[in-house]
């Protein structure tokens, strides 16, 4: 169900924590 | 010394690996490896020996001009000196923090002060609703405002242990506690194999001896 989503869990997936993607050659 | 020293001339912002060796998980060896990837990232658009915001976005997401809040407040939060770039220095101390062998607290207290948005010492509700619906804008997952609303009050209530309205680091420290994959993002398995993917410079150190 979506109201047992945890709304930090959620947010700690957005693509803007693919950090890493900086290591790609 | 070697020849290394007088090849030509470090970037702007360039410390000695030693020193940022001692201050961070990474071995000597690993800082210099570094010093590969940073000039690599730091050269992408403009060749000043600095990573500015825009070749950040391009290596994260392939576009400098890809807006994300999340990539916006680690840029910011790695630019410890509030100039607009990314040092070397300053690259290595905050990626150590992504290191699997950094401590845990320094996960837990950079996380937080990545979703302190505004900088207040506290994570507001506010800035968790945000959070959501910037995460929401930029994935496929339709939830309707309601939802939403219910979303962030439950888990800032679950937080908010004191109950005064705003998650203190404390708080925040307990409530990662309880729910330890919050921090899975702020480890990079990666930076355990970082002299293999930027071996170039180690080999090259080598045959100098």
């Amino acid at each position: 169900k979506p109201v047992s989503m945890n709304a930090f869990e959620l947010i700690s997936r957005s693509p803007g924590f693919s950090l890493e993607n900086l290591f790609e050659r | 010394m070697g020849c290394y020293h007088s090849k030509k001339p470090k970037s702007q912002g360039y410390e000695d690996p030693t020193v940022l060796a001692a201050e961070t998980p990474f071995t000597v060896s690993e800082v210099e490896a570094l010093y590969e990837l940073f000039k690599k990232l730091s050269s992408s658009i403009i060749n000043d020996g600095l990573i500015h915001r825009e070749e950040f976005q391009l290596a994260l997401f392939r576009n400098r001009n890809m807006k994300n809040l999340f990539a916006d407040r680690i840029f910011d939060l790695f630019d410890v000196k509030r100039n607009g770039v990314i040092e070397f220095g300053e690259f290595v101390r905050s990626l150590g923090i992504f290191h699997p062998n950094a401590s845990i607290k320094d996960k837990i207290t950079f996380a937080f002060r990545l979703y302190d948005l505004r900088q207040t010492g506290f994570i507001e509700q506010e800035e968790l609703k945000e959070m959501v619906l910037a995460l929401l804008h930029e994935s496929e997952l339709t939830l309707s405002d309601d939802v939403i609303e219910t979303i962030v009050e439950k888990t800032f209530n679950e937080a908010d242990m004191n109950g005064d309205g705003k998650i203190d680091q404390e708080e925040w420290r307990e409530f990662v506690m309880k729910y330890p994959s919050l921090i899975k993002n702020m480890t990079l398995p990666y930076l355990k194999d970082i002299t293999m993917a930027f071996p170039s410079f180690v080999a090259s150190t080598e045959v100098e001896d």
